[in-house]
């Protein structure tokens, strides 16, 4: 996993920006904020009312911001 | 094929058992999501 | 807090079923899992989606499975 990944889980997300999200760099992070998910628990929501399925998930980041394969991997 | 958008959560739900695909609860966040992929499997 | 709550935050949520929340018995259990929310992280996410406010919550809730006020607040 990357470095920002390994920052991000060594402490609470508490009120992170979704930025703080390995994977979500400005360009995707904006076009979350203006769906409302700008904070990183809101993203964590969503992965578990899509009870955790990845499939699901990579495919909700996909059309909610255009996260490329590897973005959606990170 | 009919709009999805009229339908209910529950009719969103039952269409997606009866299509197979896999779903969580139908809620703001998700519904867009899967009425998407109800829509890819009518067409 | 209630014992049941008590209990509940003593361990990780893991998958235990919607009906190990607080206020949530047999009846509005069963209305959660016939509408998807079968564990209780499922309930976390939604939660965590309507960003943590306890307004909307409660409002999702009762709409959902007619939880009372008590129940709400539990």
């Amino acid at each position: 996993t990357s470095q920002k990944h390994k920052d991000f889980v060594a402490e609470p997300m508490g009120e992170k920006s979704v930025m703080a999200l390995a994977g979500i760099g400005e360009v995707l992070g904006r076009r979350l904020e203006e769906k409302g998910f700008e904070r990183a628990y809101v993203v964590l929501g969503q992965f578990l009312v899509l009870r955790k399925d990845e499939e699901l998930f990579r495919e909700w980041l996909k059309d909610t911001c255009g996260a490329n394969i590897k973005q959606q991997g990170d | 094929m009919s709009s999805l958008s009229g339908k209910s959560d529950k009719e969103i739900s039952q269409l997606l058992d009866e299509y197979g695909i896999k779903h969580g609860p139908i809620v703001e966040s998700t519904r867009k999501l899967y009425e998407k992929k109800l829509n890819e499997a009518m067409t």
